[in-house]
């Protein structure tokens, strides 16, 4: 508020004249709250190591189609082909992306980890999870174009030597060398649920070796098809809802 | 609504925009490459308030509806707001390396007005 007079109001006094170098800084300040407070965040992010972008720029092509134009808006081409913007649409979603670690504390190689962020402890409903994997095909005996036919688990592992369970079994056919999905939806809503972070897999593929099939894990010198969990949650607090309604 | 362009201090939008680059924020907002955070400002002279168009809000007419019946009372002068906002989308790491998309809404104004 201005001290002008009690009527007035905050915006009326800004077309005075006013030493505008100092405007603006207290604007770029204001504008930097402003977009912490939008994203739930105390802070900007200490980005100490970034991520590969060989990495990243693989992980966002492969699930974004659309293209995130100057203005922030995100073109998706709709099935006819035409472009809609995400600002059509009314809820409030994120997708997490979120790449693969591993530590000592893993059992085996083929075990890797995931930190999973709840963006700022809101009540995140997770509405689908998807690991990639990528699997990368070697020169083997088999006749070339033959289709190779693996069948690839994925476990949840306790940290250390913990016991673990079966998660997901799928049937992967491969002519060349891809990306492959791994759905994972209710193991990664129980992670949410918990208020745990952290997502420990163990990734074991019956037949790779046989047939000539190596999954692309962490460490492997092949950091553009690093494995990574791609989480699409929407918030279900209550401004949520009234905003929806 | 109108765009604030000096010549007279009505209530109009004020275009600022911030290129990530020059805050040095662009280590960990990947995109967009900057943030239009426009305002309002500018003076709400009695003639503006209630003109359709550019005083939409349901503020205007409660206010509308005191002075209808007589009852305008003295402080409710009206005020240069946003009217219309527009959802953003960001695509930016978070503390632990994720990777995070999010579409915010209300995060640009697009149109003032006086309510």
């Amino acid at each position: 508020h201005t001290t002008a007079s009690r009527d007035s109001c905050a915006s009326c006094g800004l077309s005075q004249p006013a030493d505008s170098g100092r405007m603006d800084a207290e604007f770029v300040e204001a504008v930097k709250r402003h977009i912490l407070t939008k994203l739930q965040m105390r802070e900007r992010p200490n980005i100490t190591q970034p991520i590969p972008k060989a990495a990243m720029v693989t992980a966002l092509r492969k699930l974004h189609a659309g293209k995130v134009r100057e203005d922030g808006r995100v073109e998706i081409p709709d099935v006819d082909g035409h472009a809609s913007h995400a600002n059509d649409v009314e809820e409030e979603t994120s997708e997490i992306i979120t790449f693969a670690e591993t530590d000592d504390l893993l059992s085996s190689k083929s075990s890797l980890f995931f930190i999973i962020s709840n963006e700022g402890n809101q009540n995140l409903y997770v509405s689908q999870a998807n690991l990639w994997l990528y699997f990368k095909l070697l020169p083997s005996l088999l006749e070339k174009g033959t289709r190779r036919k693996v069948m690839v688990k994925v476990y949840y592992q306790e940290p250390g030597l913990g016991s673990k369970w079966n998660l997901v079994e799928k049937r992967v056919e491969l002519k060349r060398s891809g990306w492959h999905t791994f759905p994972l939806t209710d193991a990664v809503q129980l992670v949410f649920s918990k208020g745990t972070r952290r997502q420990n897999l163990d990734i074991r593929c019956e037949g790779c070796e046989g047939a000539g099939v190596l999954p692309v894990l962490v460490n492997s010198g092949d950091e553009s098809h690093r494995p990574f969990l791609v989480v699409q949650a929407r918030a279900t607090d209550s401004n949520h809802r009234i905003r929806k309604r | 609504g109108l765009e604030c362009d000096g010549t007279n201090g009505l209530c109009c939008r004020q275009q600022f925009y911030i290129d990530f680059r020059l805050i040095g924020w662009n280590d960990w907002i990947i995109a967009p490459s900057g943030y239009y955070g426009n305002y309002c400002e500018g003076s709400c002279p009695a003639y503006m308030a209630g003109v359709p168009g550019s005083a939409s809000s349901f503020h205007t007419a409660v206010v509308n509806q005191y002075r209808m019946r007589g009852m305008s009372p003295g402080s409710m002068n009206s005020c240069c707001i946003p009217t219309k906002l527009s959802t953003m989308s960001m695509l930016y790491f978070d503390d632990e390396y994720n990777i995070v998309k999010r579409d915010v809404p209300n995060m640009i104004v697009e149109e003032c007005g006086c309510a």
